[in-house]
């Protein structure tokens, strides 16, 4: 989990592309 | 959005399925096809390519890492809108965009692809093969190039392009999936969605034949990247590791 922080991150967040 | 219901899709099914990943696909698709018209961006001055030309080759990397990363991001919103990717357990939505969405990135690249020009849409400009020099992959990129072409040349639609980017993500053979099946049932479903699309849209017997071929060529691009990248990274470790976007590094690091 720890080396895909930022990818578990992202498809947890509930971004928009607007937001990106 | 039960990934797991009967394997007898009906022809509704298939369309919401479509209607799904094109409403994903427009929705994260980071430019629209109208912003993209090479007539609205000037090509790479001369004066300009010789500014891209004189960056250093560490630079160079830098600036297109951004943009890959960029790109990706949607990539990944474009993954978490198709029904049933977000019900696959998180290890196998991280195996395949790891492995998906810089491939996803170049097929979506012929939709910013200029064939009049043989030039791509870059920072704000139409830019060839000649603007990417510095970076010190001439063979990768002209491969690029050409893959753009030769998707750019199937003149596929919007919708078509969305099918066949989900199509490419949910790829069931990627290393280290745990629920191997539920990827691949997801993947058909998907390609008889695209076959539907197309007989819908009256192309001809052979074009989903020729998409499904371009998957071995893309894979074939991401695969040289990770070299060109481990190269890179021998050379200059200290400007990957300070200097390139946290994502890219997670994406194509290992």
């Amino acid at each position: 989990k720890e080396k895909h922080k930022i990818l578990h991150r992202l498809l947890q967040n509930s971004t928009s592309p607007v937001d990106l | 959005s039960d990934i797991d219901s009967s394997p007898t899709d009906t022809t509704s099914d298939l369309e919401h399925l479509s209607e799904n990943i094109c409403k994903s696909h427009m929705e994260t698709c980071q430019y629209l096809r109208e912003e993209l018209e090479p007539s609205k961006w000037q090509t790479v001055l001369n004066t300009e390519l010789e500014a891209y030309q004189k960056k250093s080759q560490e630079e160079m990397w830098q600036v297109c890492a951004v943009k890959v990363t960029e790109a990706v991001q949607y990539v990944v919103e474009f993954a978490k809108r198709i029904d049933g990717f977000m019900e696959l357990c998180q290890n196998d939505q991280i195996v395949l965009l790891k492995a998906g969405s810089l491939e996803v990135v170049f097929v979506r690249m012929c939709r910013a692809y200029d064939s009049q020009n043989n030039s791509v849409y870059f920072d704000g400009k139409y830019a060839g093969p000649e603007v990417f020099r510095s970076l010190g992959c001439d063979d990768l990129i002209s491969s690029v190039f050409d893959f753009a072409k030769s998707m750019s040349s199937l003149q596929l639609t919007e919708d078509e392009i969305g099918l066949f980017s989900a199509y490419v993500l949910m790829s069931s053979d990627r290393s280290w999936l745990q629920e191997k099946n539920r990827v691949e049932k997801l993947q058909q479903r998907i390609q008889a969605a695209l076959q539907n699309l197309l007989q819908k849209n009256q192309r001809d017997k052979g074009v989903l034949t020729k998409m499904i071929c371009k998957v071995s060529t893309v894979r074939g691009l991401c695969s040289r990247h990770m070299e060109k990248l481990s190269a890179f990274r021998a050379l200059h470790p200290d400007t990957v590791h300070s200097r390139f976007p946290p994502l890219y590094k997670e994406l194509f690091g290992s």
